[in-house]
């Protein structure tokens, strides 16, 4: 998947992939000791590489949340359904539109299109269904996972998305080499991550956003590496590395 | 061959002989349509009685009945019931004080007219009925009792449906006394029929799927079979039971001709925790078998309860006893086992004080519900029983409904179940509609315990509360009963309207409803074009089936007739709107408080009744009789057409048998509007939202 960060304060927006492998859960975000909430997502591959000269890709297939207040729920979501898990279990199809309000959380489903799961008013998270109907072999239905609201995580949130979200970043220009022309570091947590300028689709490609990104799955941008973000299963609620 | 006793019990047969006895039943999404065909011979050479009888379903309505005798036509019309006419007339015997007592389990349809000698009478009768889908599935019987061996035997039974067919089972003959048509709520409990086939003794029904959304079903026992079976003609009913595929979305949504009908029945949601106070009829005519029945079955409901239930039991005879005064309990070990000794001495005596049963029960739920152990969410019940009419205390069924309202404060349902002769049904009934409870009856000769279970089984599983089902505002017009206290597991919600814009390309639904402490919203835009070529589809092979089913029937009524199956099925929808329309209307006049609101009730049912042919308790069947000479012959007739223009049709009674829908007159308009001002409006179109949310995200291509 592609991951884009935005930093508001720094007016900076930042993009690295991590691929992964197909069955891996990757953390997304992790503020289960403050805020309650943790939201991994499950890696699939597509049956085949685009090209031959690229890479198999992977997608998420699905994106699970685990909440704990007022009591621990667990959400589910597919391109195809969501199950809702808490005291009980709600299962909805994606196909028409749902909402489940519970007063601390809801799901609200807009019919084959997203997935928005608000918890306690002020976190809120948007998966977007991506469902192809005539699928090349490298395309799988898959979900986009996008950060609504995030102003009920702590300062203490981790993940591969959750721990930029209260960060700031500086970008630096290194004086260029003979020939070659100056290249950019972007500053984060001390550390200095050199990044290329590039733009991505967002939204169901509705929208570009021009960013900062980083290589190599991210190194050195995110805390450890991308490795260390893989749990070992989809309702692992354990703190960031 | 022919075995010699079977051959003496027909040449005894002083009766005319039925030659033949084709039934074809064709359900189109849960909407059963039914022909019944006889050919009556009489074999002698003076005129004799033909008697055609056959049982039809409790919620069933018979639209049209036909006699050809002596090549004459003797076409049915279905006429305002105050109207007596002195021809013979063709309503079911059971209905004949049906106008004040609720429907009973089923219903014969009874018929005779003189046979002349050596001759051939032929009898068609058709009934419609939308099947109702209780325990999770959806049931259809048909009777096999002709009362005699039939030369030629046959039942057909397609089902043609929108969402695949799951579950499909058809039972063993069901024999004996003339039992309920899935009134009972109990399952008897037979094996599924492995790969089709039945394991009744019958070896002859046969299960072929013919395509993914088409199943036939066809039984048709030689004579000799049949006498194995019963040498009366006594056979039993017919059972089919199956489901259809089903999730948690919207449900099923049909569209034909300017109709739509909403099948709602969701699925994967988790029970609501239930209140429930049983109220138990201890009198002294309990004693014998219903006591121990009903114990029997209480014992098996207190298994059933569940974690989050509260429950507690008043049984009534003179004397009212609540086990746990002033308070419900929760569903612990300890509770259910001083609940069972509770039950276990419960001795039969004394009279049947039904107000002060239900003042007590409704007393300890309004005090529960206002207490502090109360989950406002949680759905609140009474399930009553009694076997007699009220014999103690308030005696009078008005003040004891009116009674029951003020205590009930619509904060809770009733459930009302009468068991055998001495109950008053229609109280009873009452009672249950105006406390949004549902009402039972279970005969004097039924296995009461299974029954009572299987009602409990139905009302057990609350899965959602409150339901309101809300359509495009100025889109639809007429909708049926929209607003529903609870919904519970194995039931199906069924709504039915106009449209009024038939171009229109979408049409939005929103169904709103509680689950414990959720509420659940569930909408989506339903693509009407879609949908009404999909339904087309589905009735272009409910006619082909019932092409197939009418050509089968006896070609003589055919060539008379032409299908009318056929051009029912075309209008099904709204047929079903009809349908239920009818049976809302009964169902409101029962319930008025006044005699202004029950004429309005009553004449919109009526009228709806006469536009769609039904024969309903307002209405009744009348069809000429021939006349037959002492000699046999027919006597000369002065048309041979039905005497349809014998009388002017009052002057509120639509025409009767017309293609189009008919203009509603000025009362149903205003009274369907105003229910159509109280129900929401959905103005709200969800589409596809646009939202403003942060650029932080990790997704795909």
């Amino acid at each position: 998947p592609h991951f884009v960060v935005e930093f508001p304060l720094s007016k900076l927006t930042v993009c690295f992939n991590i691929n992964g492998e197909p069955g891996h859960v990757l953390r997304l975000v992790s503020d289960h000791k403050y805020s309650g909430v943790t939201v991994n997502g499950k890696l699939i591959g597509a049956s085949a590489p685009p090209g031959s000269h690229k890479q198999q890709r992977t997608y998420f297939s699905t994106i699970t949340i685990v909440a704990d207040h007022p009591k621990r729920s667990y959400i589910e979501v597919t391109p195809t359904k969501v199950i809702l898990d808490g005291r009980d279990r709600i299962v909805l199809p994606c196909h028409s539109s749902v909402t489940v309000d519970s007063g601390m959380l809801s799901v609200a489903i807009v019919q084959n299109s997203n997935v928005t799961v608000t918890v306690g008013g002020n976190i809120s998270f948007i998966i977007l269904l991506h469902q192809y109907k005539n699928p090349a072999p490298y395309q799988r239905n898959h979900l986009g996972f996008y950060i609504g609201n995030s102003k009920g995580l702590s300062r203490n949130c981790h993940g591969l998305l959750g721990q930029f979200l209260s960060e700031e970043v500086g970008l630096a220009e290194l004086p260029a080499e003979a020939g070659t022309k100056p290249s950019q570091v972007l500053k984060v947590k001390n550390r200095s991550v050199p990044v290329v300028r590039k733009s991505r689709r967002i939204y169901s490609g509705t929208q570009h956003v021009d960013c900062w990104f980083a290589r190599n799955n991210a190194a050195k941008l995110i805390d450890g590496e991308y490795e260390d973000y893989v749990t070992s299963h989809m309702f692992d609620t354990g703190d960031g590395p | 061959r022919v075995p010699r006793q079977v051959k003496t019990i027909l040449v005894k047969e002083t009766k005319p002989h039925i030659e033949e006895l084709s039934i074809r039943t064709t359900i189109l999404s849960r909407y059963a349509f039914t022909a019944v065909y006889c050919a009556m011979l009489n074999r002698h050479s003076a005129a004799a009685e033909g008697l055609f009888q056959f049982q039809i379903p409790a919620g069933a309505y018979v639209s049209n009945f036909t006699m050809i005798i002596g090549g004459r036509v003797y076409q049915s019309e279905v006429r305002l019931k105050e109207k007596r006419v002195k021809q013979g007339n063709g309503k079911p015997k059971n209905k004949e004080s049906s106008d004040t007592s609720p429907e009973p389990e089923g219903e014969l349809f009874k018929m005779t007219a003189n046979i002349p000698g050596r001759n051939r009478a032929f009898f068609l009768l058709m009934y419609e009925e939308l099947l109702q889908r209780r325990l999770g599935r959806y049931e259809h019987v048909t009777s096999l009792r002709p009362t005699q061996l039939v030369s030629r035997l046959s039942l057909d039974v397609t089902i043609i449906d929108h969402s695949p067919v799951t579950d499909l089972e058809v039972l063993p003959l069901r024999n004996g006394k003339i039992s309920g048509t899935g009134n009972s709520g109990a399952r008897p409990n037979t094996p599924k029929t492995p790969g089709g086939r039945t394991k009744s003794e019958v070896p002859v029904t046969t299960v072929i799927k013919n395509e993914k959304t088409v199943w036939k079903i066809t039984f048709s026992p030689n004579i000799v079979q049949q006498a194995k079976i019963s040498t009366s003609g006594i056979l039993g009913d017919f059972v089919i039971r199956y489901d259809v595929q089903r999730d948690m979305g919207i449900g099923d949504i049909q569209v034909l001709n300017g109709h739509f009908v909403h099948f709602f029945a969701p699925k994967d949601l988790p029970a609501v925790p239930k209140n429930v106070v049983f109220v138990i009829d201890s009198s002294a005519s309990m004693l014998g078998t219903k006591m121990r029945q009903t114990k029997d079955a209480l014992f098996t409901i207190l298994k059933d309860l569940r974690p989050g239930d509260n429950f507690n039991f008043i049984s009534f005879s003179n004397r009212i006893k609540v086990w746990q005064p002033n308070r419900l309990v929760p569903v612990t070990p300890l509770n259910i086992r001083d609940a069972k000794k509770f039950i276990f001495t419960l001795i039969p005596n004394g009279g049947t004080n039904i107000d002060g049963a239900i003042q007590s029960g409704s007393s300890l739920l309004r005090e529960y519900l206002s207490g502090p152990d109360s989950s406002p969410n949680s759905v609140t019940l009474i399930i009553f029983l009694t076997d007699g009419r009220p014999t103690v205390g308030e005696l009078q069924s008005t003040s004891i409904l009116g009674n029951t309202r003020s205590a009930v404060q619509e904060k809770f349902c009733i459930f009302t179940i009468g068991m055998g002769n001495d109950v008053d049904y229609r109280l009873l009934e009452r009672m249950a509609l105006e406390n949004c409870g549902m009402m039972r009856r279970i005969s004097e000769e039924a296995d009461a315990s299974a029954m009572l279970k299987g009602f409990y089984d139905e009302i057990g599983t609350p899965l959602l509360s409150d339901i309101r089902v809300n359509y495009t505002e100025d889109s639809v017009d007429y909708v049926t009963q929209n607003l529903f206290t609870n919904y519970f597991n194995g039931s199906e919600l069924v709504i039915a309207g106009k449209l009024t814009n038939r171009s229109a390309e979408s049409l939005h639904v929103q169904v709103t409803a509680s689950n414990n402490d959720r509420n659940i919203i569930l909408e989506t835009d339903v693509p009407l074009r879609r949908l009404q070529i999909e339904t087309e589809k589905h009735v272009k092979a409910a006619s082909a089936a019932m092409a197939v089913g009418a050509k089968a029937l006896g070609s003589g009524v055919m060539q008379v007739l032409g299908n009318p199956l056929s051009s029912i099925a075309e209008d099904f929808v709204e047929r079903v709107w009809g349908f239920l329309s009818v049976k809302e209307g009964l169902r409101s006049r029962l319930r008025s408080q006044t005699s202004k609101e029950r004429e309005q009730h009553t004449q919109l049912a009526t009228n709806l009744s006469l536009n769609y042919h039904f024969l309903t308790p307002l209405t009744n069947m009348v069809v000429e009789k021939p006349e037959v000479l002492l000699d046999g012959r027919m006597a000369p007739a002065p048309t041979i057409a039905p005497a349809a223009d014998e009388a002017a049709p009052p002057l509120n009674e639509l025409p009767g048998n017309t293609d189009k829908p008919q203009k509603l007159d000025g009362n149903m308009r205003r009274q369907s509007s105003s229910q159509s001002n109280k129900i929401g409006k959905v103005e709200r179109k969800p589409a596809k939202k646009s939202f403003t949310i942060s650029k932080t995200s990790a997704d795909g291509d």
